[in-house]
């Protein structure tokens, strides 16, 4: 049965892309088939992986291009629907239209998305129309956050929007949160994530450290495992591949 | 006359409001007279001030409450007009009108915002109608950019977008680019850095450096200059000011 996440968190810069690439290219390695989506119109999701894709997700929501041609091989068992400005058009769509405008992306993907045993949506920082469509198309949410105040300040703010969302579509949960930019010489660091265990208990992923090989990675064109693999940062995101596929003997 | 300045980038999670408010309160402690206005649906400028006000720029908007009312003083010489998730009420309306749309922004502020030497506006990552209301608005643009590769592709990106606003408001300029998340000890930062003194000489300011006290202050609703004024984050916005001004002899 396919599994459906989104990476998000309305907050910017806490590792949203940097999660949503290393862990759909983790699974993809451990050997499932992975769909990334990239419903940002920054579209880094591409620019990480090192692909440049000439149609993706904006072409597939108009129609303007067939399924097969939006989607790119980015690696093995990793297929990329690629965002961009484009995306700015889909959202105008989106906004016109007069009834059930949220269930769009859901409509776009269902026809295909059970080929795959993984669909990892990367998110744009804010809230609009296109967030709102990524929240009815998944089931489970993972947020990664910053071990900051003002991240943690965006995660409250983040989950009461997510809540009134859950009031429409029950199914919709707050799975995994993980931290990110972990420094254990940091003293905020350790209260704050003491801070989240006891809020979030089992839902809280063992923490990514901050490690700058994970923000060079992508000057390369390469995933952490590719760039670094014997690095703190790919050390953490296989953690985080072994927890979402709840198997601790994965590699 | 009033200087009004843009604090902008649509990567996330740059150090925007953690630049525009201190480069307020600053500019405030250094004597002029100054309007901090956040156009950001997080509405995270009140919460580092350490203010929860009851009406904001969303109320201004609507005409709802009166512009003296939506004011808060934060500090001595610093009001603030506060941002928020009403925002996304004031993003629909915008885009429901039919013509001059852009203007919205500037037709609320005009009124009243002679009375200030600096209107500094912290703005939200991405990129929508508001953004484009903030950026017809201002004629000066400051964007804060952490040395990080994606956060440099980000800047590539709000550039062209940057370029497309100026062929029909030839008065905006990208006049200050403010490098943040400086470490010296991470090779990476040295060269991306010595890449934007290569691309943008004199608009490129002295460095904002990494300063966990920055991410710390928030949480005690203090500007840096109150919770740590002797720390390397207090002393580079300090340097920021000064730049801004045109005055080394400041303090
Ligand atoms: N654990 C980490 N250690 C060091 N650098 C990191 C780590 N995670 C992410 N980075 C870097 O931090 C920056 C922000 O990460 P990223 O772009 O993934 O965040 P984001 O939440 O997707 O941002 P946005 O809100 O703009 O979409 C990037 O330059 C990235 O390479
Ligand atoms: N120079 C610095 N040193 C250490 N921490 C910093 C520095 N500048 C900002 N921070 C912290 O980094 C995080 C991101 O900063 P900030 O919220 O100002 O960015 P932003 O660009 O406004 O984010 P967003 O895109 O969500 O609006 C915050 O937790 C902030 O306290
Ligand atoms: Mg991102
Ligand atoms: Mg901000």
């Amino acid at each position: 049965k396919t599994r459906r996440i989104a990476v998000s968190l309305s907050k910017g810069g806490v590792g949203k892309t940097t999660t949503a690439v290393n862990l759909a290219a983790g699974l993809a390695l451990a050997g499932y088939k992975v769909l990334l989506v990239d419903t940002d119109t920054q579209g880094q999701a591409a620019y990480m992986l090192g692909v440049k894709p000439k149609a993706g997700l904006t072409e597939l929501m108009t129609g303007e291009v067939i399924p097969q041609d939006c989607m790119v091989e980015a690696r093995e068992r990793l297929s990329l629907l690629a965002g961009g400005k484009s995306l700015a058009g889909v959202k105008r769509l989106i906004a016109r239209k007069d009834f059930r405008s949220e269930m769009m992306l859901t409509e776009a993907l269902s026809p295909f998305d059970s080929h795959f045993d993984f669909v990892i949506l990367d998110t744009s920082p804010g809230w609009d129309v296109l967030t709102i469509n990524v929240l009815f198309y998944v089931k489970e949410v993972l947020t990664p956050v910053s071990l900051e105040v003002m991240a943690i300040q965006g995660l409250l703010e983040f989950c009461r929007s997510l809540a009134s969302v859950q009031t429409y579509h029950k199914d919709l949960s707050l799975r995994y949160v993980v931290p990110t930019f972990m420094d254990k010489r940091v003293k905020q660091s350790e209260e704050i994530l003491s801070q989240l265990e006891s809020h979030f208990n089992s839902r809280l992923c063992p923490p990514v450290r901050y490690n700058v090989r994970l923000s060079e990675a992508p000057g390369h064109g390469q995933t952490i495992y590719e760039y670094a693999p014997g690095s703190p940062g790919a050390k953490d995101y296989r953690e985080l591949v072994r927890k979402v596929c709840g198997n601790d003997k994965l590699w």
